[in-house]
């Protein structure tokens, strides 16, 4: 009995500007900081690429099992989101460090005889802080030289 | 009939909470990790 | 009106001002630093002197940052990522000079202060959408004012303790906002306004983080109005696209309360069935199929599973919105009450189909007034397990009648017209959900007047308000399944000779095929 009603003057109004907000619909990354780095680019891959991130994707155990030059990446290009804090605790458990002065990443080979303020013994992570800072993707390679 | 809720994109069995990752109603996947804001410690905000 | 001269120059000053300074490298980590030199010339403007002058500023703010994003938004070939990027350059800065202020207005311990501060600059903010919205039309757009709703709540929010001890007036702040930005009051902004209401954060901390569920009313509040809104695009099937994505993204938000939050829609669901169309069925399966997670449902397709014994079944559930204010007027309820109890006056069950058509639904085309049937049926049934338990039995098909309370049903059933007669048992299959006294009490109702039904219309209507909520598609709540199953199982109820189970080939193959997947 409760089949169809005709809307009704409020109803209709509602309806038109309904499909006009439809044809701009909020997108997801309005509600999350800009990303200066990364902004979202959805491409449509075709449908027989994975749409979806694989299961566990967001879990420290996924990120252990990246390479350490994907992680470094993550860490620096998705900064302050749960990619970078999740790369950072993969960092950790591959035994790299935060040098915070620095704001690099470095291994240590042995526990160093003595700390200096600015070096440690270790293997750093060298890379072209001007390409960096430009955020040129090209380019942009690591290099791990062993410092004594 | 209704629809499959289960192709609304959300994993329906899920151990995890949904609404953490829950990127829009109008989203067909939840977010990925670099999506969500995070307080991360302030050093590593390097930019 | 009435700016005073020279207000509009000097507050765009000022906002540029800002801006460029939130962006400079030195402006420090949270632009903290920034932030009390920008003060410092906000007060040598004399911007920060009235109140009156406050309110100005940020109103004038809000209009010029709404207009560059008009602007953006209009100009040809570019990027959706781009003119984000630039909207959201001026408005992410106006949103952190918002927070500083809301944080550090008054001194630390002076919580009123903030949230004055902050009521007003959301009330601005809502004022300058609402006149946005009515002056522009269709030609609304909602980003200026989502990016800055969300970002605000977002920083507001953070893990600090000056914001911890204003977090829930915090929370009060935005759940006004959204009520009064409710999308029967701006359909233009209704998408955002979704979209506000899901985001991680809102959730979690309405649903999740707020001590004890004190988030819960608000948000239950918020859900009402979207339902309410919905509601008569949904009674008419055939969904266009906007509304169709409306529905379909409120289904996802409520698949994330049922998986996350269903002890929020088991206090909920009776104020949410009361808001959602009839016709709404997999809709109103969702949140009827929440149970608490604690809670074991037993398989509802056991063999002679025992429902009487399992130890839920005796426990009352918690219902929030009062319903019994609902049965109204009040010499109405103490008529209601004076029949259960003493059956009298006899006059009551009579007037009883004209008590129920008064004041139906606006624009709704009903006969009826759905929430008084809705809370006449609740209260009658509680009421009936409050009297079975006063006489120290427990509800069965046995206990339930004779008594007043089935009187009033089997009356209803009887003499209501086919509309009212749906109503009254949609009321009664609104209570089947997971094993409590309620489920039980209903559900021993319903197979009572399909076994006392004195003619067929009524027990072939009973079949199709339950057969229409096993056949669409899952989730399907328990207390609907196993009366299902017991009505078409036990021969008691001969469910199988009944005319209308035959009535058509493919009628009789869709019970042999519902039948099938339930036995």
């Amino acid at each position: 009995p409760l089949g169809p009603v005709p809307l009704v003057k409020d109803h209709l109004y509602q309806l038109t500007m309904l499909d006009a907000a439809y044809q701009h619909l909020p997108h997801p990354s309005d509600s999350e900081r800009l990303r200066h780095y990364l902004p979202r680019c959805p491409f449509p891959t075709p449908s027989y690429y994975y749409q979806l991130p694989p299961p566990h994707a967001d879990s420290v155990d996924f990120f252990t099992r990246l390479s350490t030059e994907t992680l470094f990446f993550i860490f620096y290009y998705m900064e302050g989101t749960k990619a970078q804090y999740l790369a950072a605790k993969a960092l950790k458990k591959q035994s790299w460090r935060f040098h915070t002065k620095y704001m690099m990443w470095f291994q240590r080979h042995e526990e160093p005889k003595t700390i200096t303020e600015d070096f440690e013994q270790g293997t750093y992570l060298f890379f072209d802080y001007e390409k960096w800072g430009q955020r040129k993707k090209e380019g942009f390679t690591f290099e791990y030289r062993y410092l004594e | 009939p209704g629809i499959d809720l289960t192709t609304l994109g959300l994993n329906l069995n899920s151990p995890e909470n949904l609404y953490s990752t829950f990127q829009s109603p109008w989203a067909e996947a939840p977010c990925r990790p670099q999506d969500i804001d995070f307080h991360v410690p302030a050093e590593y905000i390097t930019n | 009106f009435d700016d005073p001269p020279g207000l509009h120059e000097k507050t765009e000053n000022l906002l540029i001002e800002w801006v460029n300074m939130y962006h400079s490298p030195q402006a420090g980590r949270d632009r903290t630093k920034a932030f009390f030199s920008f003060v410092q010339y906000m007060h040598q403007q004399g911007i920060l002197k009235t109140d009156d002058l406050i309110s100005r500023f940020f109103r004038l703010c809000t209009e010029m940052c709404v207009d560059l994003c008009y602007r953006a938004l209009v100009e040809q070939n570019q990027s959706p990522t781009l003119i984000r990027a630039k909207c959201f350059h001026t408005l992410d800065a106006f949103v952190r000079l918002i927070a500083l202020l809301v944080k550090h207005s008054g001194d630390s311990g002076n919580t009123v202060t903030k949230i004055n501060l902050l009521n007003k600059i959301l009330g601005i903010i809502t004022g300058v959408l609402m006149q946005d919205h009515e002056v522009r039309g269709t030609e609304f757009q909602q980003l200026p004012y989502h990016r800055l709703f969300i970002m605000l709540f977002i920083e507001l929010n953070a893990p600090e303790p000056i914001l911890e001890s204003i977090n829930m007036q915090v929370l009060i702040a935005f759940c006004s906002v959204f009520m009064f930005l409710r999308p029967a009051k701006a359909p233009g902004f209704a998408y955002a306004w979704l979209e506000l209401l899901s985001h991680r954060v809102f959730i979690g901390r309405l649903l999740a983080l707020t001590p004890q569920q004190r988030g819960w009313g608000m948000y239950a509040q918020l859900l009402i109005n979207l339902f309410r809104f919905l509601s008569p695009f949904l009674r008419n099937a055939e969904l266009q696209k906007p509304t169709h994505l409306l529905y379909k993204g409120t289904l996802r938000v409520l698949l994330v309360l049922l998986h996350d939050f269903p002890e929020f829609l088991c206090d909920y669901y009776y104020a949410f069935c009361d808001v959602v169309p009839p016709n709404c069925i997999q809709m109103r399966n969702l949140i009827l199929s929440a149970f608490p997670r604690k809670m074991r449902l037993p398989d509802p397709f056991t063999a002679n599973l025992k429902v009487d014994s399992l130890p839920d079944i005796t426990v009352e559930p918690r219902i929030l919105p009062n319903y019994v204010q609902m049965i109204q007027p009040a010499s109405f309820k103490k008529d209601l009450d004076s029949y259960l109890q003493t059956r009298a006056p006899i006059t009551f069950l009579s007037e009883l189909r004209s008590s129920l058509q008064q004041n139906p639904e606006p624009n709704s085309h009903l006969h009826y007034n759905i929430p008084l049937i809705n809370a006449l049926v609740l209260y009658v049934g509680t009421q009936a397990i409050s009297s079975i338990q006063a006489k120290g039995q427990v509800t069965s098909m046995g206990t339930i009648a004779p008594s007043s309370h089935v009187d009033i049903f089997q009356y209803l059933a009887v003499n209501l017209d086919t509309e009212g007669r749906y109503l009254v048992l949609t009321a009664i299959a609104n209570q089947l959900r997971y094993p409590n006294s309620h489920t039980h009490y209903f559900s021993c109702c319903m197979l009572y007047l399909f076994a006392q039904a004195n003619n067929e219309q009524i027990q072939e209507q009973i079949t199709r308000v339950l057969l229409e909520r096993v056949i669409v598609n899952r989730p399907h709540p328990w207390g609907l399944l196993i009366t299902f199953i017991e009505m078409i199982k036990n021969p008691t109820y001969k469910f199988w000779n009944h005319e209308f189970v035959h009535c058509a080939p493919e009628v009789e193959k869709m019970m042999e095929g519902v039948a099938q997947s339930c036995l």
